[in-house]
């Protein structure tokens, strides 16, 4: 699921970033 | 390379250029789109049929009560000191004069403070605002409430310098509002170089008489649609970035500034996606709202419609402050939101245009937004923007298909990463 059950993501921002940057 | 194929597509490419072609279009073909007019009636029936034409998914119409009020006939004349047709425009929901019109005696002031100090003088006047620009946001307050500050204290009608930065002699309309238990008194907009030269004539103590005439009309309310189409998400179809525009306009030039840029670059934006065969994994939603102008109605009544889903939203974009060179996005959200959106525009770097303001709004998207739900709207170079903002000069001619093609750009790129990415934007 996109979010998790409590709203808090368990990725971290780094994680975040990466996923990101492979948009570029 | 997704972000590359974007720019490269919208800016260089086949397509580039495209949203302006697509606006011209429209705005010559329909003019102006006044909420309650045939015109917006057309224009939301031409753009149902462009949608579809496009290729988009789930095109359809979500029906909208919105006001319908008309300007008519209008005309000012200064009888006093010297004889001088001036040219003004009715704000939105002014009543009319009655028939024969009003002639009465000029107080010109040039804040509601100034109006308050001379309000024993102000019984059976015309109040003239000649408020200084100070920005939009302040000074607007006087377009909105000049008319009932002015009943309040006697006032037979009231003429406000228009909400400009620049003038050449151009009235400038927009919406105002009565109060209940206030006198609704006619009011309308006239020149920075009317109300500054009364302002002068009343220095140097000249009675200033002048003959209004208005044939401004409300209607009873009438039927008009939010245009909506989609590209379907692949895997949270149900989850939402919602990117919008307003189709409605004033009556004056062709609207093509407020908001035809806007509702255009929301829709490359789709177009772009889905022309470089991408899907995102959940919905890009595009809107184009109807009778912003009258108060955001269209994007209320929408949010009435869809709350029950707030919590499938993960971003709300409107663009409604000019399709000019952007310089980046105004964000409003969590700082873990806001910390993900600057990664999103440091994607906009072949275009430097990677900034991230705050204070993301817009009338259409601020009911979402004060529900928590993260909101952007597009920064653009605004300098110009309030030259032509609500009067006759808002026509395709201010437009530039090079600064669309940017602004296009970057409002697909964000669209379609906050859409794709593997979660939702956090919220508070």
């Amino acid at each position: 699921k996109a979010v998790f059950k409590n709203g808090v993501s368990q990725r971290t921002f780094r994680e975040i970033k990466e996923e990101i940057a492979n948009y570029e | 390379d997704v972000a590359k194929a974007i720019i490269n597509l919208a800016v260089y490419g086949k397509y580039q250029n495209r949203s302006y072609e697509r606006l011209g279009l429209l705005v010559d073909t329909v003019g102006p789109r006044l909420s309650g007019s045939k015109n917006l009636e057309k224009a939301i029936q031409i753009m149902y049929q462009n949608l579809q034409q496009d290729g988009l998914e789930n095109v359809h119409l979500e029906q909208v009560r919105i006001p319908h009020w008309e300007r008519g006939e209008e005309s000012a004349v200064m009888l006093e000191p010297r004889i001088h047709k001036m040219a003004i425009l009715g704000l939105g929901s002014s009543i009319g004069t009655p028939p024969g019109g009003i002639t009465a005696e000029v107080l010109v002031v040039a804040s509601f403070d100034e109006l308050q100090r001379r309000a024993s003088e102000a019984r059976g006047k015309i109040i003239v605002y000649n408020q200084p620009y100070t920005g939009y946001e302040k000074t607007v307050q006087y377009r909105v409430q000049g008319a009932v500050e002015a009943a309040k204290v006697g006032a037979v009608a009231s003429l406000i310098q228009s909400v400009a930065s620049f003038s050449i002699y151009s009235p400038h309309t927009g919406i105002q509002k009565y109060q209940d238990g206030v006198p609704k008194i006619p009011t309308a907009c006239i020149t920075v170089e009317d109300a500054e030269m009364m302002s002068r004539m009343a220095s140097r103590g000249n009675k200033i008489v002048i003959h209004l005439e208005m044939g401004a009309k409300t209607y009873p309310d009438t039927d008009s649609f939010n245009t909506v189409a989609e590209i379907t998400g692949s895997m949270y179809p149900e989850e939402v970035v919602l990117v919008s525009g307003h189709l409605d306009s004033w009556d004056v030039g062709q609207g093509a500034l407020d908001d035809g840029g806007g509702a255009f670059i929301s829709w490359e934006a789709l177009s772009l996606v889905k022309d470089l065969g991408l899907r995102p994994k959940r919905t890009l939603r595009l809107v184009l709202w109807t009778a912003e102008e009258q108060g955001g109605i269209g994007a209320s009544q929408y949010y009435e419609l869809h709350k029950a889903n707030i919590s499938k939203y993960s971003l709300v974009m409107e663009a409604d402050s000019g399709t000019f060179l952007p310089t980046g996005l105004q964000f409003t959200g969590s700082d873990k939101a806001r910390a993900i959106m600057k990664e999103v525009m440091n994607l906009l770097q072949p275009l430097n245009v990677t900034k991230v303001f705050s204070n993301g709004e817009g009338t259409d998207i601020n009911f979402w937004i004060q529900a928590g739900v993260p909101g952007a709207s597009l920064r653009d170079d605004l300098y110009k923007y309030f030259f032509f903002h609500h009067s006759h000069g808002d026509t395709m001619t201010v437009m530039d298909p090079k600064q669309m093609n940017v602004a296009a750009a970057v409002w697909a790129v964000v669209a379609y990463v906050v859409a794709d990415m593997d979660e939702m934007l956090p919220r508070s």
